[in-house]
């Protein structure tokens, strides 16, 4: 197996996004690409990537494999790339990964075991869609975190707005008011679903920057589906279970 | 206050 990215952004984007759920993470690499599947502990937030094999300026991979590693570790030695750096990963006999970050940076990383199992993710159907760019979503979600630590998402017939609610006041963001910046939104069904900003704002930190836009998908009460439009990467998929009345 | 929910509940249960 060994697969090389063309430039570093990309491959640090996922491995941010990652980190903002788990600490130890497996990766399956086939013929097609790279895929990983992780929840939080406390199974709140999963994150699902697809990395196409068409995505990578090298990319070779004979039969399927599992790799397992400390997320923090690895993060420390893909940040030692410049924006424009490719970074190779390969798997020694040893049971290491070694990654070559740019020229000359060999490094070598020991692999953990890999304790992931394959859940199938079911096909669950959403009543709504709100498609905006990643900037802007990530300022209403600043927007919100000043009064509330929930965000609260409410589509009805082809309107939505965003809004939360704290001790100390409330916020609605309408966003008919800046439909420039707004995609698409849609409904079958009015929404609306209440989504803590604790997991919602380091994702799309972490991914923000690279993502052009995104979409929000939702039921009332449901879990939200945000998948990250990323140019080199197939899929990046982010599902959070919702807050609902006790 | 809500409470949350975890996605096993919504996804393989």
């Amino acid at each position: 197996f060994e697969a090389k990215t063309s430039g570093s952004d990309d491959l640090k984007a996922i491995i941010s996004a990652i980190s903002t759920l788990v600490e130890e993470a497996t990766f399956v690499a086939t013929a097609e690409g790279i895929t990983f599947r992780g929840m939080d502990p406390s199974h709140v937030a999963l994150i699902d990537i697809s990395w196409p094999n068409s995505a990578f300026e090298k990319y070779e991979c004979d039969s399927d494999i599992k790799f397992g590693v400390r997320i923090d570790e690895f993060s420390k030695l893909i940040k030692r790339a410049d924006k424009k750096d490719s970074i190779e990963i390969s798997i020694s006999e040893q049971n290491m990964l070694l990654v070559t970050v740019g020229k000359n940076k060999k490094y070598k990383m020991r692999l953990i075991e890999s304790s992931a199992t394959d859940t199938p993710l079911p096909k669950i159907p959403y009543d709504s869609k709100i498609t905006l760019s990643s900037s802007r979503f990530d300022k209403i979600l600043g927007d919100v975190q000043v009064v509330s630590d929930y965000l609260t998402i409410h589509t009805s017939d082809s309107k939505a707005d965003f809004s939360g609610k704290g001790d100390s006041g409330e916020v609605v963001i309408d966003l008919e008011k800046d439909i420039d910046e707004i995609g698409e939104i849609s409904s079958k069904e009015d929404s609306i679903g209440t989504y803590s900003l604790e997991y919602l704002n380091p994702v799309v930190k972490a991914v923000g920057t690279t993502a052009g836009q995104i979409t929000c998908e939702f039921s009332s009460a449901k879990p939200l589906r945000i998948e990250f439009k990323v140019a080199n990467i197939g899929r990046i998929h982010f599902y959070l279970a919702p807050r609902v009345e006790s | 206050k809500p409470k949350q929910t975890g996605l096993d509940e919504f996804f393989w249960n």
